[in-house]
């Protein structure tokens, strides 16, 4: 069975999609068959990796997932397209559908041959989120070193906990990851301090700092570790990687 | 009747509660009476400007809006503030319930003293920011000088485009602002160039520079005009509010 990682926050431009990709591309660089499922009607997940969105959501589909699964331009890392057809989004987002059940079912019968799976979240604590934490093992949490990025993690930690009691006892946290890190600010120190005393051993080691290669690398379909090997960015995804690696094990 | 401007873009991040927060301080300034309305789940716009959310949304209530009115830190400048109860995200959001005619009612009826109102949406596309459309004269889109920038748009004017010609047909474009923008970074120049040449006339003269001063003020309830008067972000919202009421006039 996969170890299922959930990248969520109702905040929005924190950096879900950039972690999920960059990640995804370090694990499959360390040897792990990774699958990246693209849960947010942008499909930026899906663009990032160089495809196209889906005519239809597999998930809403009656066939196996295995139909839908896309490669990319990284080995041992596939990818499940998201559509941004409203009719399938309102269908997986309306809280009392089958379709939840049907995510979690496709998820553990389909996805059996990888070691990681890594769902990307919209920006939102509504249904879509919750039926990705509900089928999660672990749940990652970027947020930036701004003011606004407490606010929103509060209620988002209440929201994993009931989950936690409730439908989901396997969900843990698997940590919250600073990004966009600028230590040149006071703003971005005092955001840092802030969280680590609020969250303390939540909270990764490894801090994702601003640099532009990050933003462009999805431009070309790829990752920064490609786009950029030498680059500040590449070096926080890869000790990322190898801090999720630890921490999993 | 107030004019009634609507900061959407499904993008998260874009400084969409930014831009209303400053936008509407800059037109309070000018001497317009202006309100802000909260329909962000997260409530970023009610905190930045150094309220606190209610227990329950003022538009899920029977009470006329005049009763949660709340005053803030600027002369000229009111908030409806917005509320974080799961309940009232899912009634306002439910796309055939009631409320989106109360919001339209609601709005219409009590909102008639002010010469704006501005209103900050959430990351989304979903049913709560198509209600605020539904009962806005223009709808201003901010948008980040990022890859993912234009892929989000073209979806958000579609949907704009289809509101237009059906629910609201009072409703046009005030523009799509270019923010946290920053002429060093190539990246910043060629989605620009993307942006105008896609675009042309609906996009501001004016853009909004990346300033830490901007997202220092939230902290202090107070807008960045009064946060720090002589930055950069500061000039750009006071001309982006001369741009606005020469556009409107
Ligand atoms: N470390 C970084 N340095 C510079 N830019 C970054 C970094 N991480 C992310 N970005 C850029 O910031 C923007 C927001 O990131 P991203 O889209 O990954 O956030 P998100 O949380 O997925 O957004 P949404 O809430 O819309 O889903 C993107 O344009 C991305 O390229
Ligand atoms: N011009 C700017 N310079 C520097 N920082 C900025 C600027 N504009 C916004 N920010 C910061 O960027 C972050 C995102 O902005 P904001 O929260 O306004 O975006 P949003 O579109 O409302 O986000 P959401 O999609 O979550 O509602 C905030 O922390 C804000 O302080
Ligand atoms: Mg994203
Ligand atoms: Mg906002």
């Amino acid at each position: 069975m996969p170890k299922t990682l959930c990248i969520a926050n109702q905040k929005g431009g924190v950096g879900k999609t950039t972690t999920t990709l960059n990640l995804a591309a370090g694990l499959a660089k360390a040897g792990k068959v990774t699958l990246v499922v693209d849960m947010d009607p942008q499909c930026n997940a899906t663009t990032g990796l160089g495809r196209r969105p889906l005519e239809q959501h597999p998930l809403v589909g009656e066939e196996s997932l295995r139909h839908s699964l896309l490669t990319t331009n990284q080995e041992g890392l596939m990818l499940l397209p998201g559509s941004r057809r409203f009719r399938d989004v309102e269908l997986l987002a309306h809280a009392d559908s089958d379709y939840a059940n049907r995510l979690i079912e496709h998820l553990n019968h389909d996805t059996a041959k990888f070691d990681f799976v890594l769902i990307d979240c919209p920006p939102s604590l509504g249904s879509l989120t919750q039926k990705a934490l509900a089928c999660s093992d672990e749940v990652l949490m970027p947020i930036q070193c701004e003011y606004f990025a407490m606010e929103g993690l509060k209620q988002m930690i209440e929201l994993i906990r009931e989950i936690m009691v409730g439908q989901n006892q396997k969900l843990s946290f698997a940590g919250i990851l600073l990004t966009m890190y600028d230590p040149t600010l006071e703003l971005t120190k005092e955001v840092e301090d802030d969280v680590r005393d609020f969250f303390g051993e939540i909270v990764f080691e490894t801090v994702i700092p601003r640099d532009v290669a990050v933003a462009e690398s999805p431009s070309f379909g790829i990752s920064v570790l490609d786009h950029a090997p030498r680059s500040r960015g590449t070096r926080a995804y890869i000790e990322l990687c190898m801090e999720v690696l630890t921490n999993v094990s």
